[in-house]
């Protein structure tokens, strides 16, 4: 689930860099 | 000399260091090369003088990341005139420390039997690149919010009309590693890590969009007055 997390976090700073 | 291979090291092609006409008939062409682990002066030495030339030493001043010769210049025979030997010289960095202007100047002194000779050469910096310089998922995100907003760089890579993953497998030949990819409305955007010999961590973002022939890359690191030299190295290694 750990995993899971991390996998969220980048797709959260991809987004957050592409729309800031 | 060059590789265009996918996952193969960058390498430049060599250009002349010492003209024969500034160092009595000597002429030093070379390039840099990092093979798994070990960095090397690729050199081609010729002589232009009517004497034969011999004893041959190199030595390098202090400079940003220590690199100094592993090995002494091992010429097994004395030069002829028209003879050029090609000598790979193994290089360390735990050579004596100085930061230098720019911070990739490397300034060299060869002697031989007729005199010594100096010169200045800028190395490129992915000869730095360690082959553990793939950062944690969950140290790369600490380590990317850590580093503050002013820290980052950013710089446009013209003409690369690569996909993400042959960019990806290009650089990862010169140890820049990618710790994730997205996609975010048809951006390509890829994570990426790397470390100096010197143990300074670089962050990247690379951005990828399809039908664009540009890349741009932001570089994050708590040093970055490194920024301008990882733009070049990416340069260099995705164009090679």
């Amino acid at each position: 689930e750990m995993d899971d997390g991390l996998e969220e976090a980048f797709s959260r700073l991809a987004q957050s860099r592409t729309n800031p | 000399v060059g590789s265009g291979r996918l996952g193969q090291p960058a390498v430049a092609p060599r250009t002349v260091w010492l003209p024969a006409m500034k160092a009595k008939g000597l002429e030093i062409s070379g390039t840099f090369s990092r093979q798994v682990g070990t960095i090397s002066m690729d050199l081609l030495l010729t002589n232009k003088a009517l004497q034969v030339m011999s004893d041959f030493a190199i030595q390098f001043n202090r400079n940003s990341f220590g690199l100094a010769p592993a090995a002494p210049l091992q010429i097994h025979a004395p030069l002829a005139p028209n003879q050029t030997v090609e000598i790979s010289l193994p290089l360390n960095t735990v050579g004596s420390v100085m930061k230098m202007e720019p911070l990739n100047n490397l300034q060299v002194a060869v002697k031989n039997n007729i005199d010594v000779f100096y010169f200045s050469t800028l190395y490129p910096l992915h000869i730095l690149f360690v082959e553990d310089g793939k950062m944690e998922r969950q140290m790369f995100l600490a380590t990317w919010k850590d580093i503050p907003n002013e820290n980052e760089a950013q710089f446009q890579i013209k003409e690369c009309p690569l996909s993400a993953d042959a960019v990806s497998s290009k650089l990862q030949g010169s140890n820049i590693f990618t710790v994730a990819k997205r996609n975010v409305e048809g951006q390509d955007m890829l994570y990426q890590s790397l470390k100096l010999t010197n143990g300074i961590w670089v962050l990247a973002e690379l951005r990828i969009q399809p039908g664009s022939p540009g890349l741009m890359l932001s570089v994050k690191c708590r040093a970055p007055e490194v920024s301008p030299y990882v733009y070049q190295a990416y340069e260099t290694i995705v164009k090679n």
